[in-house]
């Protein structure tokens, strides 16, 4: 464990905290993207397959069961909630997300580190985390503005990865058999993807004004 | 790549 996956793993978590908070402080979840969050439930849930098998550390276990649980109640929350359903921007969240599911598993199948079931879905999983946030940023997108929780909630999660990089950077300069090239370059695209968002968010917090996204 | 036993990052 080095500082950079740790600030990684804290700015994360502080991500969903920032989610649970806007949802549940605002009993709404207008500007928040249902697809990408079921995205993301489906790829703690492909990627966390050893929870009960290899056992890495308690921190490690206690911080998979927080991802699988948290975006799991999001999902819910959003689809069951009575009163927070009802500001779900349904007409603005038409991502064909199912394509970003179609285009992961096949990547997943063809390149993986080894062709097991575990494997298979340990790459989809970081393929699908790299492309989850598309919905999410079409629909800020759409809507122009981003109120300051969302946007935030963004932010930390595009930050997240942002942070990972300098962790394999760290990882690959003092461990000697450190290639994670897999995780590596989904994860410079994911950050990549996020860029145009943080250029925003810096102009509107430079300008101290409200985010606005050109539509 | 060399194969890691298990994925140790989140």
């Amino acid at each position: 464990m080095n500082i950079f996956r740790f600030a990684g793993d804290m700015t994360h978590l502080i991500s969903i905290l920032v989610l649970l908070l806007k949802i549940y402080a605002t009993k709404s979840c207008s500007g928040i993207s249902l697809k990408t969050q079921e995205l993301y439930a489906l790829v703690f849930l492909t990627r966390y397959l050893d929870l009960f098998t290899d056992f890495i550390s308690v921190y490690n276990t206690i911080m998979k069961l927080v991802f699988i649980a948290s975006s799991l109640a999001v999902v819910c929350c959003m689809r069951m909630h009575r009163v927070v359903r009802r500001s779900y921007d349904k007409d603005l969240d038409t991502f064909r997300h199912y394509f970003l599911i179609l285009a992961s598993f096949v990547l997943a199948l063809l390149v993986n580190e080894k062709f097991t079931f575990q494997e298979i879905f340990w790459a989809f999983s970081i393929y699908l985390e790299a492309l989850a946030i598309l919905p999410q940023l079409v629909l800020l997108q759409r809507s122009g503005n981003v109120d300051n929780l969302t946007g935030q909630y963004v932010f930390f999660l595009g930050a997240y990865r942002a942070f990972y990089i300098l962790n394999w950077i760290y990882r690959y300069f003092t461990e000697q058999h450190f290639s994670r090239w897999i995780a590596c370059v989904s994860g410079l695209v994911q950050t990549v993807l996020y860029a145009d968002f943080f250029y925003y968010y810096f102009i509107s917090w430079k300008n101290n004004a409200k985010m606005q996204l050109p539509a | 790549s060399d194969n890691e036993e298990s994925h140790d990052e989140l």
